[in-house]
């Protein structure tokens, strides 16, 4: 994937998430994502609780992004 | 260490999540 395209993908994740369109992520927004994604209410909290990275109860689309980057490259390779 | 088991449980559940998404993007089951 090409950086342009990460970060389209991270833009439309986070819309995905952010579906009334505020700007930012609460913990009820991502326990919506329940229905729509094979994980648990629980799971869900842990991801919301690590892409917070300040813990101020909003997650902004550059700690959304930043999560995601972290994914994609920063995976210890062996 | 703790902090480092979290940290491996947290990597693999953003991982889980991001994929999840992934998969619902292109329409993959």
């Amino acid at each position: 994937m090409g950086q342009n395209t990460i970060l389209e993908k991270t833009y439309e994740f986070f819309q995905m998430c952010d579906i009334e369109n505020k700007g930012f992520i609460t913990r009820r927004d991502m326990q919506r994502l329940n229905s729509e994604l094979p994980l648990s209410a629980e799971e869900l909290e842990n991801v919301f609780d690590t892409l917070d990275s300040d813990g101020n109860g909003y997650l902004t689309l550059d700690e959304f992004s930043s999560g995601f980057s972290e994914f994609l490259f920063g995976r210890k390779i062996s | 260490d703790p902090n480092m088991k979290a940290g491996a449980a947290n990597e693999g559940v953003l991982a889980n999540f991001f994929n999840s998404l992934l998969s619902k993007k292109t329409g993959a089951p």
